[in-house]
């Protein structure tokens, strides 16, 4: 695993996250599933505990296509599927999709949990991992999203930067 | 149709620069003199994007290369500006 440069972190273990809008290629439901799924991932490694929020939140999630006010735009269909800040204020920690792409619940291309799951890696201070079975690999590979578990190189990352889980059962 | 092989070319230097701009923080390539100067730039930062994929590190932009170069990815660069 790779830390961010400069190892930024949430000095806070409570994160909020907002979902800021939503892709027509999913229920709204399926979308919240998908996203509290991702943060289940993480939250389940390490002592970070994420609310939803109605308001200001910690993490952002948007989805947005081409130029779209961060210098970073995106390139339609394929390519680029997101990207991610890192933890901050403002913008940081924000999870960017690309609403061109095709988002699924399923094992087509892309399934929206696993996305999310890899941005919220650098929302939360992990960088790109050269481990190509991590989450944090850069090139999208499909996992079955019902038995999914996070590798154990992304859990060394993530307990590297906030600590071991506070629960009794370790993953 | 199949391309000219020059026009393979041309395209599979685009897609070198413009990934290596987005991801390996090449400085932008804007005129062929720049493009000559920044050649063993390119090398290097290949070398660089080689080793991380566990691919051959050859520094040059090969199958392989130019495959891993086209799947779909994370938008974060993989080395810090």
């Amino acid at each position: 695993f790779m830390l961010t440069p400069g190892n930024p972190k949430w000095p806070h273990n409570n994160l909020t996250y907002r979902i800021i809008n939503y892709t027509p290629q999913l229920s709204q439901a399926d979308v919240e599933a998908a996203i509290k799924k991702a943060l289940q991932v993480w939250s389940d490694a390490s002592p970070l505990k994420f609310t939803i929020s109605q308001g200001k939140a910690d993490i952002n999630f948007v989805f947005v296509q081409r130029v779209h006010g961060d210098n970073s735009p995106f390139d339609g269909p394929n390519g680029i599927l997101a990207h991610a800040f890192q933890p901050g204020q403002g913008i940081g920690g924000d999870v960017h999709f690309d609403a061109e792409e095709t988002w699924t619940k399923t094992n087509e291309n892309y399934n929206l949990f696993l996305v999310a799951a890899h941005e919220l890696g650098h929302s939360l201070g992990l960088s790109h991992s050269s481990d190509p079975g991590a989450l944090m690999y850069p090139n999208y590979a499909f996992s079955e999203p019902s038995t999914y578990s996070l590798p154990q190189d992304d859990i060394n990352g993530i307990q590297a930067i906030y600590g071991p889980t506070d629960s009794p059962v370790q993953p | 149709f199949p391309l000219p092989p020059q026009h393979n070319e041309e395209k599979n230097i685009k897609t070198v620069q413009n990934y290596l701009e987005k991801f390996y923080q090449l400085p932008k390539i804007r005129s062929q003199s720049t493009r000559m100067h920044s050649k063993s730039v390119i090398v290097e930062k290949l070398k660089e994007m080689q080793q991380f994929f566990g691919l051959n590190v050859t520094g040059k932009p090969d199958e392989e290369t130019l495959e891993m170069m086209q799947k779909p990815r994370c938008g974060v660069p993989d080395s810090s500006e």
